[in-house]
C-alpha cells in the first residue's frame, strides 16, 4: 500500500483502498488539522468518512465539498484527494487559506458513492449509480444526484430503476445521500455546498428542479463568474456558468438544490473538464491539471463565503 | 467485468432545435441502449452518446439521414479502459 503522501501518485487514479488507506495517511501528517470521521455505511456497507479540517472552535461555520457522487466521473475524485492535500499543505503558508481555516470548517467526502466507485473498478467502468437493490426490479442503483429532497421525483429524473437517473423510491432511500444529510442537518452551521462532478467544465448553482431564479441568483452568479474566471486564468479551461435547469437541463432531486433549500446560500456544482474529448475517460496526466485549475475557483469561493458570513 | 470492445463515443453538435427533439427521441429509445454522457440540452453544448457495437451502425446510419454532424471521439472505448487499466497497475507497481 502506499504509505506515505509524498509517495502517493495525486497524477493517477487510485481503487477505494487506496485512497482510504491515504486518508490515514494524510490525518498521520497533518495531526493538529485534519481528522476522518465516519459518517456512516453505504449500503454495502463500506465506511462513507468525511475528512474535517479544522483548528479548533466549537461548531464553527463549515465548507462541504463532495465529490464522486457519480461514481464513473473519476477525475472528480481524484481532484478531491488532490485538492485534500493542497488544503493540508498549504495551511500554514497560504495566508487565505490559513486565515480561513482560523475561523471556519472545511468538510470533505471524497468518496460520496463508494459502492459504485468499487463497482467501477471491478465489473462495469461506466457504472454512475449506487448499487442498491430496486425490489420488483432486476435492475440495480439510484442516481444519488436525483435522491434529494429538493423536487423529488419531479421532471429530470426517472421513475424506472434500469434509467441511469432513477429517482429511488423515495427521497434519502439511498443511504450515501441520507449520511451526508443527516450529518449537515445535525452540524447545523454549514455556510457552503460544494459538490463537484465530471464533466462539460460547467459552475452551477440552484435551482435545478426548476428554472425560476433563486432569490440570491446574482449574487450566485457573480460569484461563480468571478470564480471561473481564476479557473481560466490558468490554462484557459473555459466554463460556462448559470443555473443547472438554465444551462443544462432541469433536473430533480439533487443535492445542491436540497442544501439551498435548507438554507445553505452558497450552493454549487461544478463540472470539470474535458478538454481532451475523453469524456469519462479522462487520462491520468490530466489530473493534477485539472485539480490545480478547479483549486482557483474553489478557493476564491471559499474565501468568498469567508468574508460574507451570514 | 464488462468489457466495452468496439463501442464508440460520438459527439454531436447540434444545429437546430429539430435536430435536438430528434436526439432527444433517441434518449428515450431503449432498443440501441444508448448512453448519453452528455444530454441533448442545447445548441451550444455538445451530446455525447457511447453506442453499444452491435448499434453503431444504425445509430450512424440514423444520424446521416436526418443531415445530424457528428465525430467520433473515442473509437473503441476498450482501448482506453484498457490504458487507463495500465496506468494504475503501473502507479501501483
Amino acid at each position: 500500500k502506499e504509505r506515505s503522501t509524498r509517495s502517493f501518485n495525486f497524477g493517477s487514479y487510485h481503487p477505494i483502498e487506496t485512497i482510504y488507506s491515504w486518508m490515514d495517511t494524510l490525518v498521520a501528517q497533518h495531526p493538529k488539522l485534519v481528522t476522518k470521521q465516519e459518517i456512516g455505511r453505504s449500503y454495502e456497507n463500506r465506511p462513507m468518512y468525511v475528512l474535517k479540517f479544522s483548528t479548533g472552535g466549537n461548531n464553527r461555520p463549515a465548507i462541504w465539498m463532495d465529490t464522486g457522487i457519480h461514481s464513473r466521473e473519476w477525475v472528480s475524485q481524484a481532484t478531491g484527494v488532490w485538492t485534500a492535500n493542497k488544503i493540508a499543505t498549504d495551511y500554514g503558508t497560504d495566508a487565505s487559506l490559513t486565515s480561513l481555516l482560523n475561523t471556519m470548517d472545511i468538510y470533505m467526502l471524497l468518496l460520496a458513492n463508494p459502492d459504485g466507485y468499487a463497482y467501477t473498478h471491478s465489473n462495469d467502468r461506466m457504472w454512475r449509480k449506487t448499487r442498491s437493490k430496486n425490489s420488483g426490479s432486476v435492475c440495480r442503483g439510484v442516481d444519488p444526484n436525483r435522491n434529494w429532497n429538493a423536487g423529488f421525483g419531479g421532471p429530470g429524473a426517472s421513475r424506472n430503476p434500469c434509467s441511469d437517473s432513477y429517482h429511488g423510491p423515495s427521497a434519502h432511500s439511498e443511504i450515501e445521500v441520507k449520511n451526508v444529510v443527516d450529518l449537515v442537518r445535525n452540524h447545523g452551521n454549514f455556510k457552503s455546498f460544494i459538490s463537484v462532478h465530471a464533466y462539460s467544465q460547467l459552475l452551477m448553482y440552484p435551482y435545478g428542479y426548476s428554472c425560476k431564479s433563486v432569490p440570491h441568483q446574482s449574487e450566485l452568479d457573480s460569484v461563480g463568474r468571478a470564480a471561473v474566471q481564476k479557473l481560466t486564468s490558468l490554462y484557459g479551461t473555459r466554463y460556462k456558468v448559470g443555473s443547472i435547469c438554465n444551462i443544462i437541463y432541469q433536473a430533480s432531486g439533487g443535492s445542491i438544490d436540497w442544501s439551498y433549500d435548507i438554507g445553505i446560500k452558497y450552493s454549487f456544482a461544478f463540472e470539470l473538464r474535458d478538454t481532451g474529448r475523453y469524456g469519462f475517460i479522462l487520462p491520468a496526466n490530466q489530473i493534477i491539471p485539472t485539480a490545480s485549475e478547479t483549486w482557483l475557483a474553489l478557493k476564491h469561493v471559499m474565501e468568498y463565503v469567508r468574508d460574507h458570513p451570514y | 467485468e464488462r468489457l466495452f470492445v468496439g463501442e464508440q463515443v460520438l459527439r454531436v453538435n447540434v444545429e437546430s432545435e429539430e435536430q435536438m427533439q430528434l436526439l432527444q427521441a433517441l434518449e428515450t429509445q431503449e432498443e440501441w441502449e444508448l448512453d448519453f454522457w452528455l444530454h441533448p440540452v442545447s445548441t451550444e453544448l455538445p451530446v455525447d452518446i457511447r453506442v453499444p457495437r452491435s448499434s453503431v451502425s444504425a445509430v450512424t446510419e440514423f444520424l446521416s439521414a436526418h443531415g445530424i454532424p457528428y465525430s467520433v471521439i473515442i473509437n473503441n472505448l476498450q482501448e482506453l479502459l484498457d490504458e487507463e487499466k495500465a496506468e494504475m497497475m503501473e502507479n501501483q507497481m
